[in-house]
Formats: C-alpha cells, structure tokens, sequence
C-alpha cells in the first residue's frame, strides 16, 4: 500500500505569452489548494471529502473557469456544470446547467450522497439544491470584468474559446505573431484557462 | 474547468471536476465535465480529472480509458495517462490529471501547457503550467 497522492488542474491550454504575474498567481493558488488537501490528507479525510473541499476553494477563487469566474454564455450569463466520483463502490454525482449555486461540486455530491440519481441538470438540480439547503446566490455574484471582457472578444472574433481566455491586450499582440494554430484557429483568440 | 484527483491513506481514490464551460458557448450546451467516464472518473484503481476541448473528451471518454488500459492492458499510471492522452484524442487538445491506489500522481497533456500541481506523502510536491 502506497502512502497518499493528490494532484490538483486550473485547465488546459496555455496561451505561451501569459504575463508572468499571472503565471506566478496561478501557481500561488495551486500551491495553496496543494496544502489544503494536503492538510486534510495528513488529518486522515477521506478522498472523497478532500477532492470536494480542495475544488471548493478552487470554484471560490476566480481566477480559474468554474464557480466565481466561470466561463461566459453567448447571452453572457453563467451556466456551471460538475461531477464527482468516490472509487470505493464507484459512487458518482454530476450537476448540469446550474446558475444560482455557490459551489456546484458540493450539489454533485448531494447528488450522489442524497439522491437517487447519478445527475440532475437545470430547473431540476436548481429544485434539488433549493431542497437541500444549499447556499445560493444571484448569477451576477460568477461574472467577473474579466470574463465580460473576454466574452466580447470572444464574440467579435466569432469564436467559441475551449477553456481558454482572450490573451490580455499587454499580450495580444506577440500572440498575434505566434504562428501557433489550436483547433484550427490561431492561438491568438485563446487564452490560458 | 478545475478538477482535483486523491488517492488516502487507506489506498481510497476520488476525482471531482467542476467548470463554467466555453467561453461564448451556446446556453444548454453540456461539456464532459460532468460526465462520468469521460471528464471524471474514479474505481479502485484510480481517479482521473480532464479538461480541455471537452467534444473531444467526452467522444474519446478519456477518464474512463486510463482506468480501462490499467484494468485491462495492465499498464501503470504514467503509461495509462500517456497512452490515452496520445491515441485517445484524435484531433482535440486536453489534459489531465491522475492518481493510482498505489500512491502515485501522473498528468499529461497534448496542448499549450496545463495549470497543474501534484503531491505525494514521501515529499513530492510540484506546481507547474508548461512542460
């Protein structure tokens, strides 16, 4: 039997000229979601209770694309979606399509501790979570400037961003000169989640 | 998207993923993150978070397949990440993270970079974003 491990992920996909003070922020909030899993780990937590808590905090912080500072709609509204999953008797929770609740994750657990189900989306898990008690807050409490931002350049570049935020304009254009091209469209249109 | 992947003391893994999705994305559009088998997944094997171009996750039900080559092919956990991130994704771009019952922590990734960090209890501790 090996000792414990925990791994933590803010996205995929990197635009190469992101500013250093961006870089070392994310690498503040990962060493940070690091130890507190780390913490409960050596607190003897469960897994399942650790990944939860450690993606809390990770849903919280705006900085990455879920919870506070998730990723926009074309209508410009928030609309969150998680699931989780214990590997003892592979227990399993998703939510879909969720607007008004602070943390989604917590709403996938209830799901799977709480329900008969494996998934709820929408009108329903939005019902599920209001039974539950979960904390609720108004859609506007996700957008952040950022993201409002990035959703219209998003628009006027009439594209659809996987995972990936509009360079800031500081970089925008030595991005414009990468030559780089993900899914067929230049690099210069994504940006690190 | 955010995902967090755990293996305890007691050998126990779990993965939780949770995102707002595409930036732009058209209202009702559903992504692989909270699809079980494909942006999470979990056994008593391993657990697996992904994130990325979930169309291409969700088709190539990524998280899924680490646990399956494990099970099936007999491969490790590094070798499993590898192996699916390489043959699994067909054209899209994703990454992910992985623990085993073992105690070991893997990721992989075939795009620009992934922001990412991995502990184990012998000391091992990283934070990256590029290779």
């Amino acid at each position: 039997m090996g000792g414990w491990a925990i791994a933590v992920h803010g996205g995929a996909g990197v635009d190469p000229n992101l500013p250093l003070e961006r870089q070392e922020a994310a690498k503040q909030l990962l060493t940070r979601c690091l130890n507190l899993g780390i913490a409960a780990l050596r607190g003897s937590l469960p897994a399942i209770d650790v990944v939860e808590l450690v993606v809390r905090e990770l849903e919280t912080d705006p900085f990455f694309n879920s919870g506070r500072g998730s990723a926009l709609t074309e209508n410009g509204t928030v609309e969150m979606e998680a699931s989780i999953m214990d590997g003892e008797g592979r227990r399993c929770g998703a939510v879909s399509g969720v607007t008004t609740v602070k943390n989604p994750i917590s709403l996938a657990r209830l799901v799977m501790d709480k329900s008969p189900h494996s998934y709820l989306a929408f009108s329903g898990a939005e019902e599920f979570a209001k039974k539950q008690g979960v904390e609720l807050v108004d859609n506007s409490y996700f957008i952040t400037e950022d993201n409002v931002g990035m959703l219209k350049l998003a628009k006027e570049a009439n594209t659809i961003l996987f995972d990936y935020r509009i360079p800031l304009e500081t970089t925008c254009g030595g991005a414009m000169e990468s030559p780089i091209v993900m899914n067929g469209l230049p690099i210069s249109v994504y940006a690190p989640e | 998207t955010v995902g967090c992947v755990v293996v305890d003391g007691q050998g126990r893994c779990a993965a939780a993923t949770s995102t707002g999705g595409l930036m732009n994305k058209m209202t009702g559009r559903i992504g692989d993150s909270p699809l079980i088998g494909a942006g999470t997944y979990a056994c008593d094997l391993c657990g697996v978070s992904c994130t990325g171009e979930g169309e291409a996750i969700i088709r190539g039900t990524l998280a899924r397949d680490v646990a399956a080559v494990m099970e099936y092919k007999g491969l490790g956990l590094q070798e499993a990440v590898d192996f699916v991130v390489k043959k699994r994704l067909d054209k899209g771009f994703a990454g992910l993270i992985a623990v085993s019952n073992t105690g070991e922590v893997a990721y992989g990734f075939n795009c620009n970079g992934m922001f990412r960090g991995c502990a184990t209890e012998d000391g091992f501790m990283e934070v990256g974003i590029w290779e």
